[in-house]
């Protein structure tokens, strides 16, 4: 467990935290995608199958626990208990356009050609994209509340921080996991344009706005 | 570990 990976789980913890306390606090799913997050619960239960069959560690195993259960919880507090508030006008973004070539490429590109190896990968490549709906939502509308912002620093960071974490184990190590690391390189290049907003805008204390 | 499969990351 490098440090790297260490704050890289703490502000995948933050961001899920921070979301779940945004939709409860505010009892309201204004300018959260739904799309993203059914899409996360997606990602955490194709990747955690083994979550009975192989005990890596009790802080691995409570992770996943926490991952699932955590999205679950949001899913659910988007489109059942606070499901007026969802905005589902601006949560257009078609899931298939990604779940789909997440599918076909994980059946491609896989560590091998078992259920779980293709389920793995799967979650992985879906996991890169499953935010677009997310930032498109924000663009659609323009803005996005400042806890919006920062569950969308914490979460684009989160794998930010793995990045270094690979070339850290990479260095120490010497392997690497050529799919985590492609597919991380890409869901942390979507989050750039993002970046920028949130390190020109809400760190200076103005509101983050998608100039027209 | 023989790298991949032992997926030890979250």
């Amino acid at each position: 467990m490098t440090l790297f990976r260490l704050a890289g789980d703490l502000s995948h913890v933050l961001a899920i935290l921070l979301l779940l306390y945004k939709i409860w606090t505010t009892k309201s799913a204004a300018g959260i995608s739904g799309k993203t997050q059914l899409m996360f619960c997606m990602v955490y239960v194709t990747r955690y199958l083994d979550l009975f069959t192989s005990f890596i560690s009790v802080y691995n195993s409570t992770m996943k626990v926490l991952f699932i259960s955590a999205s679950v919880a949001t899913v659910y507090l988007i489109y059942f208990k606070f499901k007026a508030t969802y905005d589902g006008n601006h949560d257009t973004f078609r899931m298939e356009f990604v779940i789909v070539p997440a599918l076909i490429l994980a059946l491609i590109w896989n560590y091998a050609f078992t259920f779980f190896e293709i389920s793995w990968a799967f979650s992985i490549f879906l996991e890169a994209v499953a935010i677009l709906p997310q930032l498109f939502m924000v663009t659609k509308t323009g803005e996005a509340e400042n806890i919006t912002s920062h569950y969308l620093f914490a979460l684009g960071s989160y794998r930010a921080l793995y990045i270094l974490n690979w070339i850290d184990r990479y260095y120490f190590e010497g392997h690497w996991d050529p799919i985590a690391v492609t597919a991380g390189i890409v869901q942390t290049v979507l989050y750039g344009d993002f970046f920028y907003l949130y390190f020109t805008r809400v760190i200076k204390g103005r509101k983050l706005q998608v100039l027209p | 570990s023989d790298g991949h499969n032992a997926h030890d990351e979250l």
